[in-house]
């Protein structure tokens, strides 16, 4: 463990936080993506299985069981209690199109050909993915909530801190685990527009809006 | 091989 991965997590963990008090204190799932959302359960279960057999540690463990049920909570909201602000007409990034290619280099690109390890490269390209049903939600509206926007930069940040922890890891341990970076990597520069737009705008107190 | 018996990261 060391500094940057902590803070990632934290990172990610804080934008699962501040997406539920979105959803809690607005009473509304307004303008995020539900496609994106059960991508991540699909990922967080296709990763996390190992939660069953593999001890890695308490932190380990809490997190995991923190991320998979959050998210399906997160579902649950969406679907369930604050439905009719869930609008699917805007939603309409198809997600098969990501699943589909998911599924294929996870069985050509995997350190073992079990089912596990092929389930976790899945979850490793899946999870790398995810986030373009939401951003293509945000493209097509040209706005978003604030705190939305928040929850999108911290989910952002977490996977920029996942960057430094690698180069860390190279250094101190010896260890690149290249699926995890190559992917990492494409899933960081997904959000640089929208950094780019949370910087120069939504920190400079403006809404976020994309110039039409 | 990438260095571990079991995946670390979350």
């Amino acid at each position: 463990m060391n500094l940057f991965r902590l803070f990632g997590d934290l990172s990610h963990l804080a934008s699962i936080l501040i997406l539920l008090h979105k959803i809690q204190t607005t009473r509304s799932c307004r303008g995020i993506s539900f496609k994106t959302q059960a991508l991540y359960v699909t990922v967080f279960v296709a990763r996390y299985l190992d939660l069953f057999y593999d001890w890695v540690s308490l932190y380990n463990f809490s997190m995991k069981v923190f991320f998979i049920s959050s998210s399906i909570y997160i579902l649950y909201l969406m679907k369930v209690r604050f439905r009719p602000t869930h609008d699917p007409s805007i939603d309409t990034f198809r997600a098969e199109y990501l699943v589909g290619p998911c599924v294929v280099l996870a069985l050509i690109f995997n350190y073992k050909f079990t089912f596990p390890e092929v389930l976790w490269s899945f979850s490793i390209f899946l999870e790398s993915v995810a986030i373009l049903p939401q951003l293509f939600m945000l493209q097509r509206t040209g706005e978003a909530e604030t705190i939305t926007t928040h929850y999108l930069a911290a989910l952002g940040a977490y996977r920029a801190l996942y960057i430094p922890n690698w180069i860390y890891r190279y250094f101190s341990e010896g260890v690149v685990d290249p699926i995890a970076v190559i992917a990492g990597l494409v899933q960081t520069a997904l959000y640089v527009d929208f950094f780019y737009v949370y910087f120069t705008k939504v920190l400079q107190g403006q809404k976020f809006e994309l110039p039409a | 091989e990438h260095g571990h018996e079991h995946h670390d990261e979350l």
